[in-house]
């Protein structure tokens, strides 16, 4: 629960 | 570049409300206005900010151009500026600096400073246009004031938004707490509406640190709108006039 997710995961490098 | 600003007030807010989530960055000058995409160091939020050309009086961009710009020596030359100084935010072509003016509405005060550009090599990231879930429109003021009392109980938010309407909980060492706003329509005032539109329900999880980090941005506009779908970063945005804007985006925790 203390995790916290990253956003490369959901978004693709431009 | 050249783009007038009426009111120094807006660009002093926006970027005070960035400057703690990302310290350098590029702001993205062309034709159709400045434009800034940047992720904090753990690559956990970003920020999206978007002035638009209208935003300006007049303003004027010729060629692309990126000015990276420490955020922390922004903040201190942006200090001399008044909010209701008039600000014109100048650039050459390949600058080593961008040039900031600030005049006293009376104009008996003109002041004037060069702030040293860096080269700034960012990663962008491509965030599609997203249908999202769920979207919820509320006062700015009123979401502030549930993170930061939530952030008292637990340094997460479970937020969960239903056709009655969105609900913040928060489980910690002390105990629990949760806020439900309804739906509802302030006739006399529209700025306090509660407005939620939704496809399906959403129940997300995400570090209330950064959800207070974006309510610095609370100054800039009387409403956020909080957009969710399952299983993708929440998008809190604050909307500015003339199409301008203030998003961030913030990935959510991993279930348990």
């Amino acid at each position: 629960q203390n995790h916290q997710h990253i956003l490369q995961g959901f978004y693709e490098a431009a | 570049l050249e783009a007038r600003l009426e009111a120094a007030d807006l660009f002093k807010k926006v970027v005070e409300a960035i400057k703690d989530l990302v310290q350098h960055c590029n702001f993205d000058c062309n034709d159709s206005g400045i434009a800034l995409q940047a992720m904090d160091n753990s690559h956990v939020a970003l920020v999206s900010m978007m002035l638009t050309a209208d935003t300006f009086t007049p303003f004027r961009c010729d060629r692309n151009i990126p000015l990276g710009i420490d955020l922390t020596s922004l903040t201190k030359v942006l200090r001399a500026a008044q909010s209701s100084d008039i600000l014109t935010i100048k650039s050459e072509d390949a600058p080593d600096v961008v040039n900031l003016v600030f005049e006293g509405k009376d104009q008996d005060r003109i002041s004037e400073y060069d702030l040293k550009l860096m080269d700034i090599d960012q990663e962008h990231l491509g965030i599609p246009d997203t249908e999202y879930a769920a979207t919820a429109s509320m006062p700015a003021a009123d979401f502030k004031r549930i993170c930061s009392d939530l952030l008292l109980i637990s340094e997460a938010v479970s937020i969960e938004c239903t056709k009655e309407g969105i609900t913040f909980k928060a489980e910690g060492d002390i105990g629990n707490g949760s806020v439900t706003l309804r739906q509802h329509s302030d006739l006399e005032n529209s700025d306090k509406n509660v407005d939620i539109s939704l496809t399906e329900p959403v129940a997300l999880s995400f570090s209330l640190k950064y959800l207070t980090g974006f309510c610095k941005a609370t100054g800039l506009s009387n409403q956020v709108r909080l957009c969710l779908s399952n299983d993708v970063p929440l998008m809190v945005e604050y909307a500015l006039a003339n199409n301008s804007y203030l998003r961030f985006y913030l990935a959510p925790k991993i279930g348990d």
